[in-house]
């Protein structure tokens, strides 16, 4: 039967007068090697969880989004990440929160999902998790990027509020 | 917050999603992304769904969970079912978007903020990306 792949990179407040035309460029670009990593795994007779997970990873490892490389920073200049999968054959599911030193999480809550007896695992012991599989563990300077940083003290700064309620960053 | 939905020459589907969260986060704040129901959610009878936006509201509606139910028991198509479902988050003072791909092969998505990172791609030669 017919394959397809949707992907996408985060909705938020960016407009075509925030984003110019190099910045639109520059997330098309990201966002097309994305999803030709999940279109390859899908033109190959792959599955969907591979094809997701080729996908989503590629977009953690892109610092132009919202994910692993390029995460936000919490009020305290530090990146806790999310992730989630799920598998529509059988609703298998795996998810993990709070991770610090973890490179890609998707592929993490794919671990969870796939070799532990458990659907969703939180900080340290999510990360003792990790370090058991083999996942790949990063210094936390992985994540951090300039722009995110600089996005944090604008925040704090402005006194919006102390979290970015308005999805103004992502 | 990043994400991908697909369905498999099989027909089986899938879906998942990343995320930082939100800018200035404390109290080990956790969004809608890695809370299955909400954020994210499979199943062959009906969808995979990924979402983005203020988590509070897409986890107090059960977002990805309330689109497959939908389509299962209520028979709905998948962009009005996704529709109806941003709209009850958009009650909530709620905006985002949601991405989705069904076992018959169809992607779409919707949105309520001025603009999403998406791309989409299929068999039959489709493959598009857009922000706004």
């Amino acid at each position: 039967s017919r394959w397809a792949i949707a992907i996408h990179g985060g909705a938020g407040a960016m407009t075509p007068e925030t984003m110019d035309a190099a910045g639109v460029a520059e997330h098309e670009a990201a966002l097309g090697v994305a999803l030709d990593a999940g279109r390859a795994v899908l033109m190959a007779g792959g599955s969907a969880l591979d094809a997701v997970c080729a996908a989503v990873a590629e977009l953690e490892d892109d610092p132009h989004f919202n994910a692993g490389r390029g995460a936000v920073f919490t009020y305290h200049g530090t990146n806790e990440l999310d992730a989630a999968v799920m598998d529509g054959r059988a609703r298998d599911a795996g998810a993990v929160c709070g991770l610090t030193h973890t490179r890609n999480p998707v592929q993490l809550a794919r671990a969870v999902m796939e070799s532990s007896p458990h659907v969703f695992l939180s900080g340290a012991g999510a990360e003792e998790f990790a370090r058991e599989q083999g996942a790949v563990m990063v210094d936390p300077d992985w994540f951090a990027t300039e722009e995110r940083w600089r996005q944090l003290q604008e925040l704090k700064a402005k006194k919006l509020g102390w979290f970015d309620a308005g999805l103004k960053y992502g | 917050t990043v994400g991908a939905v697909a369905v498999d020459a099989a027909g089986h589907v899938a879906a998942a999603t990343s995320t930082g969260g939100l800018t200035g986060k404390r109290w080990g704040r956790i969004g809608d992304s890695p809370l299955i129901g909400a954020g994210t959610y499979a199943d062959d009878r009906a969808a995979a769904i990924s979402c983005t936006g203020s988590g509070e509201q897409f986890m107090r509606v059960g977002a990805a969970h309330e689109i497959c139910a939908r389509i299962r028991l209520g028979g709905e198509q998948a962009q009005a079912a996704t529709e109806a479902v941003l709209a009850e988050i958009g009650a909530m003072e709620g905006v985002g978007g949601i991405i989705y791909a069904t076992p018959a092969g169809e992607t779409g998505f919707a949105f309520t903020t001025p603009g999403m990172f998406r791309g989409r791609a299929d068999s039959e030669g489709l493959r598009e990306v857009g922000i706004f």
